[in-house]
């Protein structure tokens, strides 16, 4: 896996947060 | 005034060593011959009488490999961290152009050129041709890195931090040691956004304390602005960090250089809201030097 | 607004310009800084989606002079070393992420073993720009960038499998419609109005994401089954936005085909009961239905009579609509009565159309309808409420579709039903079913049919 693609990994954002009203 | 010689030194094996650029006082670059800690630095001495034919008197010919320190608010006094010394001629006459082979062998190098906003470090050798009246004298510049093997422990950085019932993030980079062509990979991970973020960057660092007791100078400057976000996440959002160092102009971190000064990197986490205000977090990350090899 | 838009094409023309021909001298390092600045131009706040799209348009096709050059450079194999790493030094993450993805594209173009972790890392880093219409925008071009050059195959390559694909289709639809949903809540709500009418104007860049989804030659039925319908669903049913709701379920059904609907009825329809109140649920069923049963009639035209419609026998179309509509009006009590009855007028259209001896099922429909009427002690229904207007509709369909007046009396629940009009529709509806009788010139062969006929006439005498 060369450096120019790295991420780390990440939780997935759960539904109800992903479409939550910005507060 | 009578005869006079040109001095030049020339180092063995210069055709095939790197060099290394290095700020010179006028802001532009320099390319000098590169070094490494415990390295022989050998070559000869070149002096070239400027009226050939005619004898040049002289009280001794030496030269030194000098390592200093000069901190800018007290030009006068260097601090000498490596002297070392060695006779090429006794007093005498010159009758013809003459080198003399010089070496320091293994000579400790222990610290890494640099050259900052109020102190600088460098390498130097001087050749000197005694006079009465006014020395002869010739100085070159050399470079030197200091070079690290990877680091055995370098966990990464993961912290929360937050403003109470208004912004609270976990932020994480891959590592706490950087080589300085690494690449800075991390995340911002939201738990709670109760400001109207306008962007997100992130910001390198470079600190530069000199001087110590009552004359403490701090100077910061910022080596790169990256921005990471543009709009607001909500929560549960993680935002991506890739950051290459490769082309900054980063130094490896210095620490307690001769008790003189220090060069510190820190990685700036700045969040700016619709009302232009600033939230930010600093983490110091530490640079260090790879081998190119 | 359109002096803003003016001023930024101009800026645009000028590095555009400058740009290729930076390319045309070979200096790239130095075309990609023009490009960074053009594609700089595309962070305004200021532009309203309109005209934030004509810049958009703008620039990436000058964009496209960029990656055809570095296309052809790439292939006379003089690659630029490191230049997927080269354009992440752009300090700027929207003028950045669309170089990532044009520099990306050009390896994945003369390099296709890089697709799959560089079509990842693309849809992955795009979470940089959280800011709903840029980051529309960008995804955007990431979808059209990559229309071509998704991996579409089902055996393991090194170039990545379908799976790939609709792995990253899917995240990106998911990542667009959350910031398409997220555009709501920007602002003032004094701007409620004109904000929905620019969501409508942006609806086709979220749906596009399906388009993509349906042209995956590889993604079969048991794929979709499995994969796309459910991550489609989970992000219309979770996002509870009606405009949003509305709009995808509706390319869903538009957008795949019909082998594919017929196949995934039960999850669809339940997720219907699932939508946002205001979601005008009627109108996606009826939809639905009107294609399957134009489907059934499109290839039976091709079909010798008496075969069996395209619709294969062991599947109950019938059985499951009218299953699930009756769920959808049991869940969604809010529904107007007028829509229900809609949908029961859908759904004998259906009966009619994919079982036409099958009229048993339309008398079914009308019992339902009769039950609905029933529970909520519908009677002497006004002409002028819409419901009547439902009604009438759901008769008239019937009369209509049989010519025949006896065959409608056989529909046990159509006189129950037609019971429940005032006296005024019951007229105008007896007088509907004489002229039916006339123009259609119907034999009434005994005196139990007469009776039955003129009773159900009756309002027209008495």
């Amino acid at each position: 896996e060369s450096d120019a693609t790295r991420r780390l990994n990440v939780k997935k954002q759960t539904l109800d947060d992903a479409y939550a009203v910005p507060a | 005034f009578g005869q006079s010689a040109e001095v030049d030194i020339v180092f063995d094996g210069a055709e095939n060593r790197k060099l290394a650029e290095v700020k010179t006082d006028d802001g532009k670059k320099e390319k000098y011959l590169l070094y490494f800690d415990g390295e022989a630095v050998s070559g000869k001495v070149n002096v070239t009488l400027k009226k050939p034919g005619s004898k040049m008197e002289h009280q001794g010919i030496k030269i030194e490999l000098i390592g200093q320190i000069e901190l800018y608010y007290d030009r006068g006094n260097h601090h000498e961290f490596v002297a070392f010394l060695k006779e090429l001629a006794r007093p005498g006459d010159l009758l013809q152009n003459t080198s003399y082979p010089f070496e320091f062998a293994n000579v400790e190098k222990p610290y890494e050129v640099y050259v900052g906003s109020n102190v600088r470090l460098r390498y130097f050798l001087r050749v000197t041709i005694g006079r009465r009246l006014s020395d002869i004298v010739k100085e070159v510049d050399i470079a030197v890195h200091t070079l690290c093997s990877y680091p055995e422990i370098n966990s990464p950085i993961k912290m929360e931090v937050g403003i109470e019932d208004c912004l609270h993030i976990e932020f994480e980079y891959n590592k706490s040691k950087y080589h300085l062509k690494d690449v800075i990979v991390g995340k911002i991970y939201f738990l709670l956004v109760r400001i109207k973020i306008k962007h997100m960057e992130i910001a390198i660092i470079k600190r530069e304390t000199t001087g110590s007791g009552p004359h403490v100078f701090t100077e910061n400057e910022t080596i790169a602005k990256y921005e990471i976000m543009d709009g607001a996440p909500v929560k549960g959002e993680s935002i991506p960090i890739r950051v290459f160092l490769a082309g900054y102009d980063l130094t490896p971190t210095m620490r307690d250089i001769n008790k003189k000064f220090s060069v510190r990197y820190f990685l700036n986490l700045v969040l700016m809201d619709t009302e232009d205000r600033r939230y930010f977090k600093q983490q110091e990350i530490i640079l260090w030097r790879k081998s190119d090899k | 607004q359109e002096k803003l838009l003016g001023d930024a094409l101009q800026i645009v023309r000028g590095q555009a310009f400058s740009m290729k021909r930076c390319l045309d001298k070979g200096r790239l390092m130095d075309a990609l800084k023009c490009a960074s600045a053009m594609l700089s131009e595309l962070r305004t706040s200021l532009l309203s989606p309109k005209c934030y799209y004509e810049l958009y348009m703008a620039i990436t096709d000058e964009l496209r002079h960029l990656e055809l050059y570095l296309v052809d450079e790439f292939q006379k194999d003089n690659k630029v070393a490191d230049l997927y790493e080269l354009v992440q030094y752009a300090g700027n993450v929207v003028p950045r992420l669309y170089l990532l993805i044009t520099v990306g594209l050009v390896y994945i173009k003369t390099n296709s073993a890089l697709k799959k972790s560089i079509l990842k890392d693309l849809v992955e880093m795009c979470r940089g720009v959280q800011h709903p219409l840029r980051g529309l925008f960008l995804r955007n071009f990431l979808l059209q960038c990559t229309r071509n050059i998704l991996p579409d195959t089902l055996e393991e390559g090194n170039e990545g499998t379908v799976y790939d694909s609709i792995d990253f289709v899917l995240t990106n639809f998911a990542e667009m419609n959350k910031l398409w949903v997220r555009m709501q809540h920007q602002g003032h709500s004094s701007e409620k109005v004109r904000r929905e009418k620019e969501r409508e104007e942006l609806k086709i860049l979220v749906g596009t994401n399906l388009v993509h989804l349906s042209q995956l030659e590889s993604a079969n039925l048991e794929v979709y089954q499995r994969l796309i319908l459910p991550g489609i669903l989970e992000q219309v049913v979770s996002c509870r936005d009606s405009i949003a709701q509305e709009y995808l379920m509706e390319c869903i059904i538009q957008v795949f085909p019909d082998e594919f609907h017929l196949k995934t009825l039960d999850v669809f329809l339940k997720s219907c009961a699932q939508l946002q109140p205001g979601v005008n649920v009627k109108n996606i069923i009826i939809s639905l239905i009107d294609r399957l049963a134009a489907y059934n009639q499109r290839h039976d035209k091709g079909k010798e009579e008496g075969a069996d419609s395209v619709i294969p026998t062991d599947l109950q179309l019938f059985d499951i609509f009218n299953t699930q509509i009756a769920n959808v009006v049991q869940i969604r009590g809010e529904m107007p009565l007028e829509d229900v009855v809609s949908l029961q007028v859908a759904l004998v259209s259906l009966a009619q159309k994919v079982y036409p001896t099958r009229i048993d099922y339309v008398d079914q429909v009308l019992g339902t309808t009769d039950k609905i009427m029933e529970r909520l002690n519908m009677t002497s229904i006004a002409c002028t409420l819409p419901v009547n207007q439902e009604l009438s509709r759901l008769l008239r369909l019937c009369i209509d579709f049989y010519n025949n007046i006896l065959v409608v009396l056989e529909l046990n629940n159509f006189s129950k039903l037609m019971q429940r009009f005032d006296y005024t529709s019951r007229k105008a509806m007896s007088l509907y079913m004489a002229m039916n009788v006339l123009e259609n010139e119907t034999q009434i062969p005994d005196a139990e049919s007469v009776d039955a006929v003129l009773s159900v006439l009756s309002p027209l005498i008495k």
